[in-house]
């Protein structure tokens, strides 16, 4: 099974269209391995986008340097997995 | 295995296995309105099921739901089954569904993208599109929403076989799509076609593929304002509605649009639960809750298709 341990989600505020746009930048660079949730839109549109761990420097970094801002959604993905199949196991046992 | 469809478990996520055997069960226990009609084979042979609730009569106008055409939206599916109890528990029960049925069938297709959904379970819980492989290629899958014969491969897709959104070599290259494309057309009485997503609680309505309002707006936004009152009656959780490309972004080639321009006027599709919390992850204790408000939205729908016929 593919591991996500380490993989943040983020939510990132776009204030303006200049912002929105550097954020498409990301969606780009395929080496990030990026999975946005909730691509980038407009202004005011929340964007969702899973982080995977080797790739989570980088695209703080770059969030910060243009002044974008952004809150972890999801700390760890790989935990709410785990919770997630553990629920599924209780329930069949 | 759950004995019955009363003792399934409707709050934990299911495999493809065990939601296929509760649609056997709930078929057979209620034959004389529940069957289940295969519609054709996913790209790895899976079989792919349709329930069809009909109380009678021969190719009665139709509403059309279906859930999971992007697999690893898990809540979407295991609203799908909620609301295929619902229908047999309400039918003869809540007078609303019961006028419905008895007017009007409904198709349920609760795994649209069987192949995915296997795989959220076996490889990978993030995974998105079909599984078909793209000649040229190393990248697998097609997403399915964006496969559709409306605005295809314009903007708002993705060309590239890699992507999330890559929209397939041509439309209804996905025979996931093709096999709902075909019952669609043969069927030629379908008068709604809901299409359920998550997440991000939206309710829309064509167009994604153009900024063009459609034809029938003003309508469908007034729908999709009771709809979402109706929604939110339950929990209080809100809705924004409206056309695709305005509540979200560009799509092209996706689901409603093509139906609505095949002549489906009530076309919509959701985005469940949640804002920004869980995103595809939502946790189990969350799905009845799920499903419970969003069956009052699709009342809503259904209702108002079988009292404006057209």
């Amino acid at each position: 099974s593919e591991d996500f341990v380490g993989h943040q989600v983020l939510r990132i505020s776009a204030a303006n269209e200049a912002q929105v746009q550097k954020v498409a930048e990301l969606q780009d660079l395929e080496h990030l391995q990026l999975d946005f949730w909730r691509g980038p839109a407009r202004p005011g549109s929340p964007i969702d986008v899973r982080v995977p761990f080797p790739s989570i420097q980088a695209v703080k970094i770059f969030l910060e340097a243009h002044g974008i801002g952004y809150e972890i959604m999801i700390e760890d993905v790989q935990t709410l997995l785990d919770e997630e199949q553990e629920q599924m196991s209780a329930f069949r046992a | 295995r759950a004995t019955s469809t009363d003792t399934f478990n409707y709050a934990t996520y299911h495999t493809l296995e065990e939601i296929y055997d509760f649609i056997d069960q709930l078929v057979a226990e209620h034959p004389q309105l529940v069957s289940k009609i295969q519609i054709g084979n996913t790209y790895e042979g899976r079989p792919i099921y349709v329930l069809k609730f009909s109380t009678g009569g021969n190719n009665r106008p139709a509403i059309w739901i279906d859930t999971g055409i992007h697999s690893r939206e898990w809540v979407t599916q295991a609203s799908g089954v909620w609301f295929a109890k619902k229908i047999t528990e309400d039918y003869g029960q809540d007078p609303t569904v019961t006028s419905i049925l008895d007017n009007l069938d409904v198709f349920l297709e609760i795994v649209t993208n069987p192949d995915g959904f296997a795989f959220t379970h076996s490889q990978n819980r993030m995974w998105r599109k079909t599984r078909s492989r793209t000649s040229g290629s190393f990248c697998i899958g097609v997403d399915p929403n964006r496969n559709w014969d409306a605005g295809f491969g314009k903007a708002g897709a993705s060309s590239n076989p890699c992507s999330d959104t890559y929209h397939g070599k041509t439309a209804n290259s996905e025979v996931e799509v093709k096999s709902i494309v075909d019952f669609v057309k043969n069927h030629g009485n379908i008068k709604a076609f809901i299409s359920i997503h998550s997440y991000s609680q939206l309710l829309l309505y064509p167009y994604g593929y153009t900024s063009e309002p459609a034809p029938d707006q003003k309508e469908l936004h007034q729908v999709a304002k009771s709809a979402v009152t109706a929604l939110a009656s339950l929990y209080g959780t809100k809705y924004q509605y409206g056309s695709i490309i305005d509540t979200i972004y560009q799509a092209s080639g996706s689901t409603v649009d093509w139906t609505y321009n095949q002549g489906i006027k009530y076309s919509f599709t959701f985005e469940l639960r949640d804002t920004g919390r869980y995103g595809f992850l939502l946790p189990a204790s969350q799905i009845i809750p799920t499903a419970q408000e969003t069956w009052l939205a699709l009342l809503t729908i259904m209702e108002h298709t079988q009292t404006h016929p057209y």
